[in-house]
């Protein structure tokens, strides 16, 4: 089973 | 003051095409050196990174630096009177309200201008750092649109996986399964239809097709498209706009449960 990860989680500042 | 002139105005119609069906609305940040955004989707999925540098225009002056907040669906109507080969040219007194565009035909005989409202926008800018990736796959922009949206029709997710074989995008749905495979291949004398495959290690991840599809949104702009990819990191899809700079979409993969 994935999820979908969220963007902002990967970058500074998010 | 800002202005900023492209004999080019089409390039601008395509790139705001490209952008509208992902985001919203979002600030698009002037400064002497260009014009830059960064937007996410409304569901945070994905990232959306546009540089176009002050010297690709054919006329740049920006005093001082600010955020105009655009409503892309508004920008794309107003883009849409503009015809396919006027120069359009920008304009915007500091902290102003609107934008103002102008349409110069070819022939200089036809002379329009419009007015864009802008928004106040909050928007939290994001640090992207740079990075060197797995596999890094340069092809050309329709394969990659084709790919997509083939994939599209059979299922909702793509697994895309790099090996020295080639990059390989399966995926499966109620219909049955696709794979589609592209090797290296440069024979041809056109560049633009290379593929080039940097592989410095095999890669495989899992991403939501309908956002990958979304991004062919920007095949118009140039002839080849960059994909990036690093274990458990977002994909990146790179489109050069010419000289004027690039745009880039970020998504984020699929993780396990």
């Amino acid at each position: 089973q994935q999820k979908q990860a969220n963007i902002g989680s990967f970058f500074t500042g998010g | 003051m800002f202005e900023a002139k492209i004999s080019q105005g089409s390039v601008l119609k395509k790139l705001v095409e490209a952008l509208k069906e992902l985001v919203t609305e979002g600030n698009i940040d002037v400064s002497p050196s260009g014009m830059s955004l960064q937007a996410m989707d409304s569901s945070h999925v994905c990232l959306v990174s546009l540089v176009l540098r002050d010297d690709g225009f054919d006329h740049f002056r920006c005093d001082r630096n600010m955020p105009m907040g655009i409503h892309f669906a508004n920008f794309s109507k107003i883009l849409k009177c503009a015809g396919n080969d006027d120069a359009i040219t920008l304009k915007a007194e500091d902290n102003a309200d609107q934008l103002t565009l102008m349409f110069e035909s070819s022939n200089q005989d036809r002379i329009s201008d419009f007015d864009l409202k802008l928004m106040s926008i909050e928007s939290e800018h994001l640090g992207i750092p740079d990075q060197d990736y797995s596999a890094e796959i340069k092809m050309p922009a329709s394969e990659y649109q084709r790919i997509v949206r083939d994939l599209t029709s059979i299922g909702d997710t793509v697994l895309i996986s790099a090996t020295k074989e080639g990059i390989k995008f399966s995926t499966s749905g109620d219909v049955g399964t696709a794979n589609v495979t592209l090797r290296h291949n440069t024979t041809s004398e056109k560049q633009e239809e290379h593929t080039i495959i940097d592989l410095k290690e095999p890669v495989a991840l899992t991403f939501a097709l309908r956002y990958l599809k979304n991004f062919s949104n920007a095949t118009a702009l140039a002839p080849q498209v960059k994909l990036s990819l690093t274990k458990d990191l977002p994909i990146v899809v790179e489109y050069q706009v010419g000289e004027l700079g690039n745009i880039r979409f970020y998504l984020a993969p699929k993780i396990d449960d």
